[in-house]
């Protein structure tokens, strides 16, 4: 099974 | 005031192709540099970020920094009434409720002159930070419009893997496999049409093919496109337009549970 992920996960809030 | 006229219209109307079917609504900032967007499609999975630089323009004048907050829809609906060949003008007053695009025809005889309303959108902006890429592939936009269609056709994710072979890209779904491996071109001088890559680790990563499609709605802009692969992290497809800027595309990869 595959996961998406989200991208905020990646980049941070500015 | 703000105004932006950009001789090639053409352009701002395949900037509006390229997002319109991934971001809903966004933020537009003019600022002395140009104008740049970024935002994050409706699923938060993936972001674009646009640079139209202000050199590009001729003339372009921000004398405050603005935000026109856009609904994409709207707008693509009104660059669809620009003409390919006509000169398209951005206008705004310094603290703006509609913006104002102008459609001059080359030779002036006709100009269409379309205010939209402006939305108030409180955007999050997230922080890319400067990554060191395992594999840099460098390729004919088209080329990498077509592996997108036809790994479709296959499944809904396709697999990058990057090493000194090359670079191949895979689909599994319930007919079966598909495979599509690309050798780098024996020049490497990036010009139209090649194939470069910039190997510093082998690298293999999922990716949801729909978004990647989304993504190749840019290909009109650009004759190269640029997928920077790292472990782990979103892979970045990038389309530099000559003479204005680019744009970017991040899509966080499918991770195996």
């Amino acid at each position: 099974c595959e996961l998406q992920t989200l991208i905020r996960e990646y980049f941070k809030s500015q | 005031m703000f105004e932006a006229r950009l001789v090639q219209g053409s352009l701002m109307k395949k900037f509006m192709e390229a997002i319109k079917d991934l971001v809903k609504e966004a933020n537009w900032d003019c600022t002395g540099t140009g104008i740049s967007l970024q935002a994050m499609d409706t699923s938060h999975v993936s972001l674009v970020s646009l640079l139209l630089r202000s050199d590009g323009f001729d003339p372009y004048r921000c004398d405050r920094n603005i935000s026109l907050g856009i609904n994409m829809e709207s707008m693509a609906k009104i660059m669809k009434c620009a003409s390919n060949d006509d000169v398209i003008t951005i206008r705004s007053e310094d603290h703006p409720d509609n913006v104002t695009f102008v459609f001059e025809s080359p030779n002036q005889e006709k100009v269409c002159d379309y205010e939209m309303k402006l939305m108030d959108i409180d955007s999050e902006h997230l922080g890319i930070p400067d990554t060191e890429y395992d594999a840099i592939i460098s390729m004919p936009a088209s080329e990498f419009q077509r592996i997108c269609r036809d790994l479709s056709n296959i499944g809904d994710s396709v697999k990058i893997t990057c090493n000194k072979d090359g670079v191949q890209f895979s689909a599994q779904g319930d007919t079966g496999i598909g495979k599509i491996a690309l050798k780098q071109n024996a020049v490497i001088d990036k010009e139209d049409g090649q194939v470069s890559i910039e190997l510093n680790d082998p690298v293999s990563l999922t990716f949801a093919l729909r978004y990647l499609t989304f993504f190749t709605k840019a290909t009109p802009l650009a004759s190269t496109v640029t997928l920077s692969v790292s472990a782990k992290n979103p892979v970045a497809v990038e389309y530099r337009v000559d003479d204005i800027g680019y744009i970017r595309y991040y899509l966080a990869p499918k991770i195996e549970e």
